[in-house]
């Protein structure tokens, strides 16, 4: 069952100027991070079942918090994917800073990009597969968005 | 790598330093030589002026001149060119890197920079900034946000309520910066679009500059009764990711610009992954 109410409780406590500026010391910094953790725990099961309920398939959503060192087990452990793509927007290699930085926590060398757009309110789905040899290259095309 | 473009910009790169050189709007065609680089300054711990230090809630370099990142080293860099961007990594120094990078059919420079662990073996606290000098006359002008909604003009050594003596240089100029910071002449405008609050100010002409990321040795003395000094799991210290999107652009339209995208960073849309292939949600 997901729960917005602990990461509004979390960013209400995080409304003082300490939350705000850093001026803490560091174990209420700390606590302060620890309470906006479980916040967005229980939220991201909340907009999981959302995204379940709005696409209409029950699926093991992940939010991969460490994108922004391109860590993501889940793509990651889901086979991998060549990196001599054509057409596509391609692959990016990931910058051996990025590597030391994100230390043990991935182990992908690329990531695969490709252009996307979302409606303002609601989203987009995107279905990355990998097709046999034999399979006529597609170009990628996006499963259509219900319209609400 | 000389340079990186897609249908509306173009960045120029200084093959001897590799550093940014100069940013053209396609769309326009104006170009502006702007400079960026990181630096820090050396904080204070009190001097024969004042005992005050830099720390938590004060912000105090012990000097007006901040030391280059770099060093006087040339800026190590690679390209990465395909179909949907272009980028350019530049490597400051093993604790400061920055990507410059176009995504195929934007409007902007973004450059993601990533700072951290700061060393502080040589016992100097160290406050990091970004800064940029171009050849903007700006008359000692710049504007910053207040809460992504009005934007204020900051004028270097002047308050405009009270008759100010200025007695710290830099911290006395510096503002906060909570979506954009901007400076212009009568005819460009160079803008700056934060993805968090920052410090930030126009220290001379035609120069811009954000504080991305701090580690002090010292408590300011204002209360928290220690040093701004945060260290990770690993007990490091923090290395902070972060995106500065650059717009250059007429000051009469820099603004359509800087609104709409000021509001797209702000709410940008949240990736989630799942493996694909489930069941349906309804019974049917």
């Amino acid at each position: 069952l997901g729960d917005s109410s602990v990461l509004r409780e979390a960013v209400a406590v995080a409304q003082h100027h300490d939350a705000v500026a850093g001026t803490e010391k560091q174990h209420v910094a700390d606590n302060y991070a620890r309470q906006l953790a479980a916040g967005w725990e229980s939220c991201q099961l909340l907009v999981a079942n959302a995204l379940a309920s709005l696409s209409g398939s029950k699926e093991n959503f992940v939010f991969c918090n460490a994108l922004n060192v391109s860590v993501c087990p889940l793509t990651e452990a889901a086979g991998r994917v060549s990196t001599s793509l054509g057409g596509w927007g391609g692959v990016v290699p990931i910058s051996n800073f990025t590597r030391r930085l994100r230390r043990e926590g991935g182990s992908a060398t690329g990531e695969l990009l490709f252009q996307a757009s979302a409606p303002p309110l609601g989203f987009s789905t995107f279905t990355v597969s990998r097709l046999s040899r034999r399979d006529p290259p597609v170009s990628p095309r996006r499963t259509p968005v219900s319209p609400q | 790598p000389q340079e990186i473009q897609n249908e509306h910009v173009r960045v120029l790169f200084d093959p001897l330093t590799g550093h940014l050189k100069e940013i053209q709007n396609l769309d326009k065609s104006i170009s502006l030589p702007v400079f960026q680089s990181f630096y820090w300054y050396n904080a204070s711990i009190g001097n024969n002026e004042s005992s005050q230090a830099s720390g938590a809630y004060i912000f105090r370099p012990n000097s007006s001149e901040p030391i280059p990142v770099s060093g006087s080293k040339r800026v190590s860099t690679y390209l990465v060119k395909n179909a949907l961007v272009q980028e350019v990594h530049q490597n400051f120094s093993s604790w400061c890197s920055q990507v410059v990078r176009l995504h195929a059919g934007q409007p902007y420079v973004e450059l993601e920079w990533t700072v951290g662990p700061i060393p502080v073996a040589d016992g100097w606290g160290k406050e990091i900034i970004s800064r940029f000098e171009t050849t903007l006359q700006t008359d000692a002008r710049f504007y910053t946000d207040s809460n992504g909604r009005q934007i204020l003009e900051r004028r270097r050594d002047y308050r405009p309520t009270w008759n100010l003596s200025q007695t710290e240089p830099v911290a006395g100029n510096y503002y906060p910066v909570n979506s954009r910071i901007f400076i212009k002449d009568k005819k460009f405008q160079l803008t700056v679009l934060t993805d968090r609050s920052q410090g930030g100010s126009s220290i001379f002409d035609g120069s811009l500059e954000l504080m991305v990321h701090r580690r002090l040795l010292y408590d300011d003395n204002r209360g928290v009764g220690e040093p701004l000094v945060e260290l990770g799991a690993d007990k490091q210290g923090l290395v902070v990711r972060g995106r500065h999107l650059l717009l250059l652009d007429t000051v009469e339209s820099a603004a359509d610009r800087h609104r709409l995208l000021a509001q797209e960073l702000f709410m940008a849309p949240y990736a989630v992954l799942a493996p694909g292939g489930g069941p349906s949600y309804r019974r049917g």
